[in-house]
């Protein structure tokens, strides 16, 4: 990390002049869009940070994901659902509570899940590297956010580049790359190669063996197909209708409106 | 005094030693590590190692280091090692064997498997505390999701995404599964 802030403060950042800078590059998803500024502008090098702005449609979901850098979030635009999953941290959410019998655990197949976290505009998001996250607009507006990925933190260890690890979906096939803004064909060449070296990616799980990964989480192959997202067209922000998420809030508001039926509508009006 | 602090600094711990190990499953291996928390002189550092053993056909859950580089040296046996970097390529898928040597990037997903003599290997890693996120497992990603973002994000059913978070109840390290003691039948 010395040896590039050394070679940044040498090289990158003999700026003569400053611009103001729009993104460059836009990944087109089922619903909803990608738009990342140019990385290899010197005065994202100098910095060494790179930007990205998402546009979530309602009932769009953000893939889970993890990134090579820390990113900070800031929600210009609408509300929805996030969560960010911990390694070694209790599934603490379960969709109904756990029923006993006398001395036994009645069999239930509740969900149990990490903690989920609504946000809304103004919200800024902390999201460590090497954390998943995924989001989700349960709302009717879109959500639009921007991000700050600070390539130079500590927490990355790998170079300058910003990287991102999806889970889930395919995220080099049904998108399409626009180029926006200041364009250059140089440019455009280079990403179009760099486009086409990765063409036979997808998610993590694409890349290991489909019979180990049956055998690890002792599922069927065709399940396991499923989770490499061989055929998925969708992008990283996919369709989800009626994602029914469970949040104490509005187990909350619940219990509030039956208690205000039960005592036939005196709930004080604010 | 000097003496009292750095000249009196612990500079040894033992891993090697099955008692000593922090992941035990009798089906599948043991893996110790050993960090800043257990050897503090490993603060000054920045770096930790992890000593693992496998039993024949075992499997190191898929996971991926956080926050450290891992380097892996074979010390006995054989196996199979994938390694997957962003965009899901595959950067690695081979047979390894004693004495070589694999370097898995920050953040590439890895997936360690025993061959029929076993595998034992060490691990240093570029960070005092060296984290892993586990794909698999009782503390996999997977399993801390929503079924409901499971059944979204991979177009499955509601069983398919039960099975993927709940069928796999152990940690790390993982026994051989039935289609391991198949093939060996």
């Amino acid at each position: 990390q010395q040896q590039h802030r050394a070679l940044r403060s040498k090289t990158e950042c003999q700026i003569e002049r400053l611009n103001a800078q729009e993104p460059t590059r836009r990944f087109e998803s089922e619903a909803g869009v990608i738009e990342f500024w140019d990385a290899t502008h010197e005065q994202f090098e100098c910095a060494g940070v790179q930007a990205v702005r998402h546009q979530i449609r309602r009932n769009g979901l953000l893939l889970p994901y993890y990134t090579n850098t820390p990113m900070l979030m800031y929600i210009i635009q609408g509300r929805g659902i996030h969560s960010t999953v911990i390694p070694g941290c209790a599934e603490t959410y379960e969709t109904e509570s756990g029923e006993y019998r006398t001395g036994e655990r009645r069999r239930s197949f509740n969900d149990r899940h990490q903690k989920l976290r609504r946000f809304r505009a103004g919200d800024v998001l902390a999201l460590p590297a090497g954390v998943t996250f995924w989001m989700y607009n349960d709302a009717e507006e879109p959500i639009v956010t921007v991000s700050l990925l600070d390539t130079s933190n500590h927490a990355n260890q790998l170079d300058l580049t910003f990287r991102s690890f999806f889970l889930a979906g395919n995220p080099q096939r049904g998108l399409q790359q626009q180029f926006v803004g200041r364009q250059q064909e140089t440019t455009m060449q280079e990403r179009r190669s760099e486009q086409e070296k990765t063409s036979k990616g997808g998610n993590i799980f694409n890349g290991f063996d489909t019979e180990i990964l049956s055998e690890a989480f002792n599922v069927d192959v065709e399940t396991i197909r499923k989770l490499q997202g061989q055929n998925e067209e969708r992008g990283v922000i996919v369709r989800a209708e009626e994602l029914r998420l469970t949040l104490p809030e509005e187990s909350e508001q619940e219990e509030r409106r039956e208690q205000q039926q039960r005592e036939g509508g005196r709930w004080p009006l604010n | 005094g000097l003496e009292e602090t750095i000249c009196t600094l612990k500079l040894r711990e033992n891993i090697g030693h099955p008692s000593r190990s922090d992941v035990y499953n009798p089906r599948g291996g043991r893996v110790s590590t050993v960090n800043s928390l257990s050897l503090p002189i490993l603060n000054f550092l920045q770096l930790s190692a992890e000593r693992g053993t496998l039993y024949r056909n075992a499997i190191v859950a898929p996971h991926w280091n956080m926050n450290a580089h891992s380097i892996i040296y074979i010390i006995r046996g054989s196996g199979r090692i994938q390694v997957v970097g962003n965009a899901g390529r595959s950067v690695f898928d081979d047979e390894v064997r004693e004495n070589q040597l694999l370097i898995v990037p920050q953040n590439f997903a890895i997936v360690k498997r025993a061959g029929n003599e076993g595998l034992e290997y060490i691990a240093f890693k570029t960070n005092d505390n060296a984290m892993v996120n586990p794909l698999a497992g009782r503390l996999s990603a997977l399993r801390a999701m929503p079924e409901e973002v499971l059944m979204n994000s991979y177009q499955i059913s509601r069983q398919e995404a039960r099975s993927l978070k709940y069928n796999r109840e152990e940690l790390t390290v993982f026994g051989p599964g039935s289609k391991s003691s198949r093939r060996e039948e």
